[in-house]
């Protein structure tokens, strides 16, 4: 598996801490393998909710939102 | 959430409070707004929602209450870190897990101005949680999950609206002329707040709570109390008498309405043939003048409550109650004696209520559920939306 780079890792954390991907994500040394799909998958949900282009790639328009200030709470509940 | 606009709308989180008057408390401020400041926007913030439902907030200094507002700083006790200036601004809980809003307190809090972050709209958006809101896709929505920065035209999105009233109406109207089914004049002076002390509850076979108190009852909606009551027993109960000692509603469909030495049973509100009938007569082994009844959902077996003991009543088994019981009712740990009502509550809960307190009962653990704010808590507030 390549080893994903600091970008990936803060987007993996992002996209665990606010629903898209299994919360055990948010710890980055939690060793959680995890196919490529289902990144693309969370990116494009995250993308959709957000409002932007729906690429499922970590472009420079999907990092930027995931910078903006915002509430802590997850987008998607169980 | 679909994924192009025309489908772009809000989320319920799936639970709401069933009381319509909540109350909030501020216990801790942020360290660079006058509080003076702070309670006025968490007041504006709550007054958002108020304006377009029949929800009120009520501000308390101390004491149990629904909301709890904190600003904090890092890890704060609930798991959920703050990060410091930016990223994430608050967190707040939807009902089910305490309705608590806690808001960053590295992050620059301000009022009416384009620098730092707006309190008043971060407070909004947090409250929508704290009622049962989710993450709305509609970028101009308030409970959009994005803050965007200071708006001195701030105006709810009709998302919010479409949302908020989804989960608890619209507001109350305001005229003073008594709605037709308002009861007749006796009824007023029957009062559920002054104590919240109830003589039984119980529910229905179509699942409807009802509270039975002196001579009048009211009727338990998921939010509160249903408008209209209180009523008189004896109007929809024909031949039930008040004063009610304990009440349930058996697997049969059947109601059973015990008082003193006697008991009743109906079928809906209609009485089932002649009765009053002898306790001893048609619950053998079950005692006069008892307290609280219910049926109990880890087992479907009737459960009676006088002074400190219990009785289990069985009618599928010979003898119904065995000769075993009484036993203590300390077996229900933290349950208290000389209880005033028992309800196995349509939640899949079983509750006691003595003297306007009550206690949740886990059937887990078989004990009183450990719970923030604990338990006993006030049956006004939570129940009869006192």
């Amino acid at each position: 598996v390549p080893t994903l780079q600091d970008e990936s890792v803060k987007a993996v954390m992002y996209l665990a801490q606010f629903g898209y991907l299994p919360a055990q994500m948010t710890n980055p040394n939690s060793g959680h393998l995890m196919s490529q799909d289902a990144m693309t998958d969370a990116i494009k949900e995250f993308q959709a909710f957000a409002g932007l282009n729906i690429t499922g790639n970590l472009d420079k328009e999907t990092v930027e939102t995931m910078k903006l200030p915002r509430c802590g709470v997850k987008d998607k509940v169980g | 959430f679909g994924i192009d606009a025309r489908s772009k709308r809000y989320a319920l989180q799936g639970t709401r409070w069933r009381v319509k008057n909540l109350t909030y408390k501020i216990s801790k401020y942020p360290r660079n707004l006058p509080k003076a400041d702070v309670d006025m926007e968490i007041s504006k913030a709550f007054n958002i929602w108020s304006g377009i439902t029949p929800l009120t907030f009520t501000k308390k200094k101390s004491g149990p209450v629904h909301i709890e507002v904190r600003f904090e700083n890092g890890e704060h006790g609930d798991g959920d870190p703050f990060d410091g200036p930016g990223g994430t601004l608050a967190h707040a809980f939807f009902p089910v897990y305490g309705g608590d809003a806690h808001f960053d307190d590295a992050e620059r809090w301000t009022v009416n101005s384009y620098r730092g972050t707006n309190l008043f709209q971060v407070a909004a958006h947090e409250f929508g949680h704290s009622l049962g809101l989710s993450h709305s896709d509609v970028r101009a929505a308030l409970m959009a999950p994005f803050y965007r920065g200071y708006d001195p035209t701030f105006e709810l999105n009709d998302d919010d609206v479409d949302a908020i009233q989804a989960l608890y109406g619209l507001p109350k109207k305001t005229n003073n002329k008594p709605t037709p089914t308002e009861a007749p004049g006796e009824e007023e002076d029957a009062e559920l707040c002054n104590d919240a002390t109830v003589d039984t509850l119980f529910n229905s076979a179509e699942g409807v709570t009802y509270a039975f108190k002196g001579l009048h009852y009211w009727k338990l909606t998921e939010d509160s109390i249903a408008s209209g009551y209180p009523r008189l027993i004896s109007k929809s109960w024909p031949g039930l008498p008040g004063n009610i000692d304990a009440a349930f509603t058996y697997k049969n469909g059947r109601t059973y309405f015990f008082k003193g030495t006697q008991y009743w049973r109906y079928t809906g509100k209609k009485m089932d043939g002649d009765y009053p009938k002898q306790i001893s007569e048609g619950f053998t082994g079950i005692p006069n003048n008892i307290n609280a009844a219910m049926v109990w959902g880890g087992n479907g077996k009737i459960y009676f409550y006088k002074g400190s003991k219990f009785w289990r009543y069985d009618p599928t088994s010979k003898p119904p109650v065995k000769n075993s019981y009484p036993k203590d009712i300390s077996n229900w740990e933290g349950v208290p004696n000389d209880l005033d009502a028992a309800l196995h509550y349509t939640n899949g809960y079983t509750y006691f209520f003595k003297k306007g307190s009550y206690y949740r009962f886990n059937d887990r653990t078989f004990s009183v559920d450990v719970a923030d704010p604990p338990f006993p808590r006030p049956a006004g507030y939570w129940w009869f939306g006192c």
